[in-house]
C-alpha cells in the first residue's frame, strides 16, 4: 500500500451525496451503496462515517459526465470509472464517478456493468488517503476487479488504513506500527441560532437548515477549527433544494455561487435605465464578423468573448441574442475601462480581469473587495505592462499567463507564478507565436489561441498547433458566413 | 537506446496514457515532445511491474489490454496533482 501523505485530522467524518439520481439510479440505493463503501473502511479502522445533507461535508460524491470543472474530464462509458482526492481542502476528499458508466447496485439483478460499490470502496480509499497499490487484490490496486456481495477488506488495504487512522478497538489485525492517531472531532457546543429574514452579506458558518425537507439526517454540525480549511465558497446547494429564486442573487448566504445572468447586476448599478444592449452612446460596437478579440474564457460553462467595451456570451444553444453587451453591464469594472486584456476562470470559480498592469477577482458579478490589485502582486514583474492571455491549461489543469513573448505559469495554491518563469512561448507553444489576443480551454478540454482574426487550435500533447494555417474566427465562434 | 534495440512506437494515446497515470512526467509536454526511446521503455516497464503483467518494455498484448482496460483516473504514482499540498521544490 502507499500513503499518499495527508490524511484527515479527525476520525469522525461526514460524507454527502450531492447529485440526484445519479446515472438514472434510484438516490436510495446509491447512498446505500456508498455508505456500504465506507463502512469497509470504518470496520477496519477507528474512522466512523455519518452521512450528511450539506455541500461542507468532508467528502462530497458527485456524478458527472465529461468534463466537469475539475480538470480531469470523464470519458464516457469504459475505462476511467471515476476519482478522487486526497484529503486536504477544497476538494480534499471529494469522490466523483463517471454518469455515463452503466453502474450497478449490489442488490439489482443486472450485474452488467460496474459495481458501484467497488469503485465506491476504491475511491474512498483515495479520500482517506491511500493511493494505489501494485498488489492485485488489493482494494487499492487501480484496474477494476469487481468485488463479491461479502467483501472484506484485503490485508495491503487494511494495513494502509490502519497504519493512518489506527485499528479498532476490538479488533487488531497484525502488527500495524503504534502511532498516533487522529482524534476524534469535539461535538460542537450547543449553540441558539436565531432565525432572520435580515439580508446577510456574510458567510455564516454556523447555519441550520431548518426548513429543507429532505431524507438526511439533519446536519447542524458547524465546520470545526480543527479540520481543514472551508470548503471554497462556489459549491452550491442540492438543485432540489434550491429556492425557487432564478433571477435574484441568492444574497442571504454568499457561499451559492449565483450565476452569471443579466439579472445579476450589481445593486449599486440599479439605477440605471434598463439594459438596451444595442444602443451605446459610443459607436464603437464591434462586428462580431470582422473583429479580432482581446480575450476569451470559459465562465460558468458559458464562453464569454471580449472585445473593446463590449462582451459576446455563447451558451449550449449558441450566441446569446443582445449581444454584444457593455462589460460594465455585467461586472462591476470601472466605468471608464475601454477593454480588458485577459480573463479566466480560477479552480476556485472565481473570475479574474487583467487590465493593464492590474488585475481584477470577481465573485460571480461582485468584485472582491481590496481589488485591483498590481500584478507584481501575483509575481509578474513591474516592467510589464499587460497580459495577453490566461488560461487553465487542461492538458494539466494549471495556469498559464501570456505576455509578449514570455509566459508563466502561476501556482493558484500560493497566488504567485513560478519558479523558472517566465519562458519563451515560441519554443514551447510551437506555432502560437508572440503577442497573442487570447488564448482558453473551451468546453472540448482542449486549448484556443487567437490573434488577429482567425485562432488556433492547440495540439497539447505535440506541443504545437493543429494546424498551421489560422481559421478564421468569426465563423467558428460567432457562426458568421464563411465569406 | 542501443542500436540493437528495436523501436518502439508509442502513439498519443498510449504516451497519453502514460502520463495521465504518472509514468511519463508531466512536464513532458511543455518541454516539447521530445522523449526518448530510453524514457518511453522505462514508462512502459513500470506500468507492467506495477500492474504485475510481464516485463517486456514493449507494448505488447498483455499490455494493450491493460491499457484499454476499466481503471481508476487516479496517477498511479505519487501526483501532486490531485492533493492541493504543496510539495518542497
Amino acid at each position: 500500500f502507499t500513503i499518499h501523505g495527508q490524511r484527515w485530522p479527525y476520525r469522525n467524518l461526514t460524507w454527502s451525496l450531492r447529485t440526484n439520481q445519479p446515472s438514472g439510479l434510484e438516490t436510495g440505493g446509491v447512498r446505500l451503496e456508498l455508505s456500504k463503501a465506507l463502512d469497509l473502511w470504518a470496520r477496519n479502522s477507528k474512522l466512523t462515517f455519518q452521512e450528511v445533507n450539506s455541500d461542507r461535508a468532508d467528502i462530497l460524491v458527485y456524478f458527472h459526465r465529461g468534463s466537469h470543472g475539475d480538470g480531469y474530464p470523464f470519458d464516457g462509458r469504459g475505462q476511467i470509472l471515476a476519482h478522487a482526492f486526497f484529503p486536504g481542502k477544497d476538494r480534499g476528499g471529494d469522490a466523483h464517478f463517471d454518469e455515463e458508466e452503466i453502474w450497478y447496485l449490489q442488490d439489482s439483478s443486472n450485474e452488467e456493468g460496474t459495481s458501484l460499490f467497488a469503485v465506491a470502496a476504491h475511491e474512498f480509499g483515495h479520500s482517506l488517503g491511500l493511493a494505489h497499490s501494485s498488489v492485485q487484490g488489493a482494494l487499492m490496486y487501480p484496474w477494476y476487479q469487481g468485488l463479491s456481495p461479502n467483501y472484506e477488506l484485503p490485508e495491503d488495504d487494511r494495513h494502509g488504513i490502519q497504519q493512518m487512522y489506527g485499528a479498532p478497538e476490538e479488533k487488531l489485525w497484525g502488527n500495524i506500527p503504534g502511532g498516533v492517531f487522529p482524534p476524534e472531532r469535539p461535538t460542537p457546543p450547543t449553540t441558539t441560532t436565531t432565525t432572520t429574514t435580515t439580508l446577510a452579506t456574510t458567510y455564516r458558518p454556523w447555519r441550520t437548515r431548518p426548513t429543507r425537507p429532505n431524507h438526511y439526517p439533519d446536519y447542524g454540525r458547524p465546520r470545526r477549527p480543527d479540520r481543514y480549511p472551508s470548503k471554497p465558497d462556489y459549491r452550491t446547494e442540492r438543485p432540489d433544494y434550491r429556492p425557487q429564486r432564478p433571477h435574484k442573487p441568492h444574497r442571504h448566504h454568499t457561499t451559492t455561487l449565483p450565476a452569471i445572468t443579466t439579472t445579476t447586476v450589481r445593486p449599486t448599478i440599479s439605477q440605471r435605465p434598463r439594459f438596451r444592449w444595442t444602443q451605446s452612446p459610443r459607436n464603437d460596437v464591434p462586428d462580431k464578423c470582422d473583429t479580432s478579440y482581446d480575450a476569451i474564457s470559459i465562465i460558468r460553462r458559458e464562453v464569454f468573448i471580449f472585445k473593446g467595451r463590449y462582451l459576446w456570451r455563447i451558451g449550449d444553444k449558441g450566441l446569446y441574442e443582445g449581444y454584444p453587451a457593455e462589460i460594465t453591464r455585467l461586472f462591476n469594472l470601472p466605468e471608464d475601462i475601454d477593454h480588458v486584456d485577459a480573463v479566466y476562470e480560477r479552480p476556485d470559480k472565481k473570475i479574474v480581469f487583467f487590465i493593464g498592469k492590474k488585475y481584477y477577482v470577481f465573485s460571480a458579478n461582485n468584485l472582491e473587495s481590496g481589488y485591483p490589485k498590481p500584478l507584481t502582486n501575483l509575481g509578474l514583474p513591474a516592467s510589464l505592462e499587460k497580459i495577453d492571455g490566461a488560461m487553465v491549461w487542461g492538458h494539466n489543469s494549471r495556469t498559464y499567463f501570456f505576455s509578449g513573448s514570455m509566459y508563466w505559469r502561476f501556482d493558484e495554491c500560493v497566488n504567485y507564478v513560478e519558479l523558472d518563469y517566465p519562458r519563451d512561448i515560441s519554443s514551447n507553444f510551437g506555432g502560437v507565436g508572440n503577442d497573442i489576443d487570447a488564448v482558453f480551454q473551451w468546453k472540448d478540454g482542449k486549448t484556443y489561441f487567437f490573434k488577429g482574426k482567425g485562432f488556433w487550435l492547440f495540439d497539447d500533447l505535440r506541443m504545437k498547433v493543429a494546424h498551421e494555417k489560422q481559421k478564421l474566427s468569426a465563423p467558428f465562434w460567432m457562426g458568421c458566413p464563411r465569406k | 537506446a542501443s542500436p540493437s534495440s528495436s523501436m518502439i512506437y508509442a502513439d498519443d494515446k498510449v504516451q497519453s496514457y502514460l502520463t495521465k497515470f504518472g509514468y511519463l512526467p508531466e512536464s513532458n509536454p511543455e518541454t516539447g515532445n521530445l522523449r526518448t526511446e530510453d524514457q518511453l521503455r522505462d514508462a512502459i516497464r513500470n506500468l507492467q511491474r506495477f500492474s504485475g503483467i510481464p516485463v517486456t518494455g514493449e507494448i505488447d498484448d498483455a499490455t494493450r489490454k491493460l491499457m484499454k482496460a476499466r481503471r481508476c483516473g487516479l496517477s498511479d504514482r505519487q501526483n501532486p496533482r490531485y492533493s492541493r499540498t504543496r510539495r518542497k521544490r
